[in-house]
């Protein structure tokens, strides 16, 4: 409880007034390679003590949850054109849901190592690993949130840490009598969920909404095999003409907005 | 282009200073995403789909989204990757509302809940936070999504 209140923001630069409370650090989940995790807590709108508490995280891998959960999708704030303040949003999910956005792994924004070669060798397995000791030790920091009703949340890679850290915690629950953190359920979005479905998908999207032609599309079929583990120069070379000559100057990862000059 | 509005905002020092952040002197600038990492990320499962089976198992509740304009994880990989669960549908496939809009489409599985979401990008909330703020709500309370 007295690092909960080190912790505590009394207010960010350019903030509006707000009702809730928010919190931000660092948990230490590797004190040998000193590696700690950045993270941002903001309580929920009305009765937080009775609310559940979500995890949110982002993807990449490498991708920050401040930047992009909690600044641009379900955080309270929105950072204005000139990074000088900030403004509500009017649909955040503090509203429903105590929010805690978790910097992960170790390299990601605020989040550290004291170790370098852990930015180089970084994957899924560490970073479910990180995630669970961060959690428990979070919750040593914020004990009002043991036993609390607890959901993880996320998406595009953390289509991989989300379920992963969930299988972390049901085994980890598994093998203690009287677990801590009362996992309920998750929840993602636009998941990377499986190397070939999600690749066969992919391209059919392509095709559907008419980004590339069908020569091309029949190309990219025939000539990737989507269980190698690394791409033919064949494959590598269609879908470049497909992005590079087909889909134009387009955002990809929202095919009908303006794409950011 | 709001990645770059939050790369001024948390680099500023009376940022850093009020969250608490950069206390040990990071030697690199704040950054949304880490390319040294990117490159050289160094194990990843192939599939999801074993934990999802052994989750559901569980007793989990699970929900899956899609943004129906992303181009990068779209509708259509989820939805061929989900499929091979073979998952018995509890709730057939059918049109959800938001604001007299229908928000987009889903059906529920024994076990796991899929929705799309209309107009929406990849990162869902930015691009469409009402229907997302349904969506988590819904999901919260372990509701169906509205149908009317």
């Amino acid at each position: 409880p007295k690092q909960q209140e080190l912790d505590r923001i009394s207010s960010l630069p350019g903030q509006p007034p707000v009702g809730f409370s928010q919190f931000s650090g660092y948990v230490t989940v590797n004190e040998k390679h000193g590696r700690a995790l950045f993270y941002w807590f903001t309580e929920a709108t009305t009765v937080p003590e009775k609310k559940p508490l979500l995890l949110w995280l982002n993807g990449g891998p490498g991708c920050s949850s401040v930047a992009y959960g909690a600044s641009e999708e379900i955080g309270p704030f929105r950072i204005n054109k000139t990074g000088s303040s900030l403004y509500l949003n009017k649909y955040s999910w503090n509203m429903e849901a105590n929010i805690l956005f978790l910097e992960s792994p170790a390299g990601v924004g605020f989040s550290y190592t004291n170790t370098s070669s852990d930015l180089k060798d970084s994957g899924d397995d560490r970073t479910a690993q990180d995630a669970l000791i961060f959690l428990t030790r979070w919750m040593s920091r914020f004990p009002a949130y043991r036993h609390r009703e607890f959901y993880i949340a996320g998406e595009s890679y953390a289509g991989h840490y989300v379920p992963q850290l969930a299988k972390k915690i049901h085994d980890y629950n598994k093998a203690h009598s009287n677990p801590i953190i009362n996992l309920k359920g998750f929840m993602v979005g636009n998941a990377v969920t499986d190397n070939y479905y999600d690749s066969i998908g992919t391209v059919t999207f392509w095709w559907s909404h008419s980004m590339i032609s069908d020569r091309t599309y029949k190309s990219i079929m025939k000539h990737c095999n989507f269980t190698a583990e690394k791409s033919s120069t064949r494959c590598d070379d269609v879908v470049s003409y497909a992005i590079n000559h087909e889909f134009g100057d387009i955002d990809q990862y929202s095919i009908y907005t303006p794409s950011c000059l | 282009c709001t990645e770059n509005y939050a790369e001024k905002y948390y680099n500023r020092p009376d940022v850093q200073k009020a969250m608490h952040a950069n206390t040990t002197g990071i030697p690199y600038k704040w950054t949304a995403c880490s390319d040294v990492l990117i490159k050289n990320w160094n194990d990843s499962e192939n599939s999801m789909l074993p934990i999802y089976k052994e989750l559901i198992a569980a007793g989990l509740r699970i929900w899956v989204f899609s943004g129906d304009t992303d181009s990068v994880v779209p509708v259509t990989a989820t939805r061929f990757s989900l499929s091979h669960l073979n998952l018995r549908i509890k709730t057939p496939w059918y049109p959800w509302y938001s604001g007299n809009q229908v928000g987009g489409w889903t059906e529920v599985y024994e076990g796991l809940t899929f929705a799309t979401v209309r107009g929406a990008g990849h990162e869902v909330p930015l691009f469409q936070p009402r229907r997302a703020f349904i969506l988590f709500r819904s999901f919260l309370r372990g509701e169906k999504l509205p149908n009317s």
